[in-house]
């Protein structure tokens, strides 16, 4: 997180806000509603309050512009600059102006209020813009339909203002580092070529153009898919990723999720109804046999008969010895499965039936 | 490697607003063209590669323009 230089702050915490116009986008209520919940997520993380006034000169006050707007920070018709703020202070100190050329929603689609009003409050209270890509205070927008202050966020308002007086201190989302040695991965699949990892809301991918480990939102591809993820896989000759979470599961093609999706694994695969979830799954092109691990077993689905293989479930500790009694992970690259459990990633060897390689989870990410 | 295509006239113009707009460059008015090479671009363009986690080159590579393209807050990254 940064905070604004000079450190400007409110030196009384009780603050008022007053909302001087409405954008036609959304029903006043709306607006309303976006902006108290606003507020909200601050006052919750901090021991500021916010008490809404309809006149006079608030502490912020809220308004809707377009273009140049007087405040020697003219806005630039839709897209690219969305709303800015004014750092604690007297008179337009701590006001925050949305472009009205910009189509505000309530919803997953661009852009949605509360989620850049939720930023923009954040200028008003004294932060600045944080490098953190989880932060509700990175410059630029992302919505994966939940706003909430990252712990980035908490910790910077806290620098500020000290701890909230809840009696149980808000703790926010962590951005995952990918060069942290204790990463864990939820799900990892191949995908078109590449490997993509999954941890909460966050994606990671490597690129062999460029070194940056690429890390961002999941939204940033698949709005509709939840954080979280359970396991993943692809099918390749179907050109299609699978995610699974709880008994559901989603498939998306490029960038879009199929129709009719999510889908219950048991009447898709044919998992019985004891199977409330799949930690891992895997596909073998050349064979059409797709992996699905659960707990200590694991069962064969057959992509081409679209039918599970008889004789299973079976142990995983049988057939891949090594691997133990858990996976969190697993993707397939040339002839080897890559086992993630942990902090830790076993490279198997399917011909031989033996483990390779024991490798950190990132080892992909060149660290 | 795919050739980084040298920046389009109209990506200059973008990394010139983006860096005057986000990042404190100066504009002194003076023809774009002469700027695109010099030192307070290319050091202001690393100040923002560097914030994004951008591979620091100085030159407006594809993923630099990437987010140079996308929508955000109208407050400045840097103090101006």
């Amino acid at each position: 997180f940064a905070l604004t230089p000079g450190n400007p702050r409110w030196e009384q915490t009780h603050l008022t806000y007053r909302i001087e116009n409405y954008t036609p986008d959304l029903p006043r209520a709306d607006v309303d509603d976006a902006i108290e919940k606003a507020f909200r997520l601050w006052s919750n993380a901090s021991p500021l309050t916010f008490t809404k006034v309809f006149q006079g000169q608030a502490d912020i006050m809220i308004s809707f512009v377009r273009g140049d707007h007087q405040d020697n920070s003219p806005f630039d018709g839709p897209g690219g600059n969305l709303a800015h703020a004014f750092q604690p202070g007297p008179g337009i100190g701590g006001d925050t102006h949305f472009d009205e050329d910009e189509r505000w929603t309530n919803n997953l689609r661009n852009y949605n209020l509360y989620r850049v009003a939720a930023h923009e409050l954040g200028h008003s209270l004294g932060l600045s813009h944080s490098t953190d890509i989880g932060a509700l205070m990175y410059p630029t927008y992302a919505f994966s339909g939940e706003v909430e202050l990252a712990q980035d966020d908490i910790d910077g308002i806290q620098a500020i203002y000290g701890p909230s007086q809840n009696p149980i201190q808000p703790i926010g989302p962590q951005t995952p580092q990918v060069c942290d040695s204790k990463l864990t991965f939820d799900a990892v699949t191949t995908i078109r070529g590449e490997v993509m990892f999954f941890k909460d809301r966050f994606y990671m991918r490597t690129n062999p153009f460029y070194p940056e480990v690429e890390l961002n939102f999941i939204s940033v591809f698949w709005p509709q898919l939840p954080s979280g993820l359970e396991a993943a896989y692809e099918v390749v000759d179907r050109d299609e990723i699978r995610f699974f979470k709880g008994n559901k599961y989603w498939a998306v093609r490029g960038q879009d999720v199929l129709h009719g999706y999510p889908k219950d694994i048991s009447s898709s695969f044919g998992f019985p109804r004891t199977v409330k979830h799949v930690d891992a799954a895997v596909s073998e092109e050349e064979t059409g046999k797709t992996y699905f691990f659960v707990a200590n077993k694991y069962w064969r689905y057959d992509e081409n008969k679209q039918s599970m293989d008889t004789g299973y479930p079976k142990m995983i500790a049988h057939d891949f010895p090594g691997i133990g009694h858990k996976v969190d992970a697993v993707f397939k690259k040339d002839e080897f499965f890559y086992f993630f459990h942990g902090t830790r990633q076993y490279k198997f060897d399917l011909k031989t039936k033996r483990i390779l390689t024991l490798l950190k989870a990132n080892s992909w990410f060149n660290c | 490697f795919p050739a980084i295509p040298e920046p389009q006239e109209q990506d200059v113009e973008i990394v010139q607003k983006y860096l005057e707009n986000y990042y404190d460059l100066k504009n002194d008015g003076s023809q774009i063209e002469r700027k695109r090479n010099s030192g307070p671009v290319v050091e202001k363009l690393k100040q923002m590669q560097e914030f994004f986690g951008l591979k620091v080159t100085g030159t407006p590579d594809t993923e630099t323009l990437k987010v140079m393209k996308q929508p955000r807050c109208g407050v400045p990254d840097v103090a101006r």
